[in-house]
């Protein structure tokens, strides 16, 4: 995956991202493509999750699972989540879960719970720093205000970091993909550089949702794992996504 | 050719906005969830239109199990313990799942084995 919140001249957030899923699980020779991968993509859906019949948040989802990857709540903060692979990690929290240890939340809830609960970007950003986990993860959050993003990185059991948008200096975007941001990207699997590459090429000044798009139509922060590309601009409440494919020549992570 | 072996080589695009080409797909479908109603019925419209789509999805996964167990007792080990799973899970999300297992008509393991696949694939 691949996520950013990028703030323009003039104080505007945007929140995009690529979601990549389903490496190793099963490759289909016909159609040089991971055969989950495939199957998600039919799967893609936008959600107005409604009450009263008035939006209290937008989400992009994979019908039949309901906790939240990528979401928007209109006018107050728009949230991602990027895998973080670890040892310690959610294999060993499903089984303290079904042991009755309980105390962790399971991740896709805890991100529909701070949709749907919490009504700034505050009140979410110490939600998902600080409540227990049963995986570790990468929450990229971006507010309504200049200067509301961050990358949060957690263990299980805490918050290792959040990583903020600072424009006194010069980090007008926080962009993640699935490493610790101050360690180096496996060299096999370095999304990073070309991303924060083409994001340095676009300029502040020239940040749209169409350049946001260019660069995560650049491979390989597109690859043949991306299921759907989604931007979102927090102070309109827009979210839009576009199923993607990456055909031939095209890295397979 | 350079595309297949890292580093990156391509160069950064542009004009790629409004969507089209070979890299786009389409755009994904709306829904409305209404959170007024039970949680077993909120997801009833969705899943019934996607109902052949997940259980593709489903299906291929199994069959990736069945693959390395061919035994089929994966599987089988899935539909008996991951279903009880669904009710320690903190309200609305027990009966959702509850409710999209009803709708798609797929065993309640392998539901609930869907909305853990994260904590699964994290190690």
């Amino acid at each position: 995956c691949t996520s950013v919140v990028a703030e323009d001249k003039t104080g505007k957030l945007f929140h995009a991202r690529n979601l990549d899923f389903g490496l190793f699980l099963g490759w289909n020779a016909t159609t040089h493509a991971w055969k989950v991968t495939e199957q998600l993509r039919p799967l893609v859906v936008n959600l107005d999750f409604q009450r009263n019949n008035a939006t209290v948040f937008k989400s992009v989802n994979y019908a039949g699972y309901m906790g939240i990857l990528t979401g928007i709540r209109p006018k107050a903060f728009t949230l991602t989540m990027n895998e973080r692979f670890n040892i310690d990690g959610g294999f060993i929290g499903i089984l303290e879960w079904l042991l009755g240890k309980r105390d962790g939340m399971w991740m896709g809830f805890l991100t529909r719970q701070v949709l749907e609960n919490a009504t700034s970007y505050e009140e979410a950003k110490n939600k998902l720093a600080q409540t227990k986990l049963l995986a570790p993860a990468y929450f990229i959050l971006g507010g309504n205000k200049s200067e509301e993003g961050c990358v949060i990185t957690r263990s299980r059991a805490a918050s290792l970091d959040i990583w903020e948008i600072s424009l006194k200096q010069g980090r007008w975007y926080v962009l993640e993909t699935n490493y610790d941001h101050w360690k180096d990207p496996l060299f096999l699997d370095d999304r990073r550089t070309p991303a924060m590459k083409c994001m340095n090429r676009t300029t502040q000044a020239n940040i749209s949702f169409g350049t946001i798009y260019d660069v995560l139509s650049t491979k390989p922060v597109l690859n043949k794992l991306t299921t759907y590309t989604t931007l979102m601009d927090v102070s309109e409440g827009k979210l839009e996504t576009y199923l993607r494919d990456c055909p031939n020549p095209c890295m397979p992570w | 050719v350079g595309q297949y072996v890292p580093p990156y080589t391509e160069e950064c695009r542009s004009g790629t906005y409004p969507p089209s080409g070979p890299t786009f797909k389409g755009q994904a479908p709306w829904y409305k969830i209404n959170l007024d109603i039970s949680p077993r019925q909120r997801w009833h419209q969705l899943i019934s239109d996607k109902k052949a789509e997940l259980n593709s999805l489903i299906q291929g996964i199994k069959d990736l199990a069945n693959a390395f167990f061919p035994s089929g007792k994966l599987v089988e080990l899935v539909d008996k313990y991951m279903g009880p799973l669904a009710d320690t899970l903190p309200f609305p999300f027990g009966d959702e799942i509850k409710g999209i297992a009803e709708a798609a008509d797929i065993p309640l393991g392998e539901i609930v084995l869907f909305n853990v696949f994260y904590e699964l694939f994290t190690v």
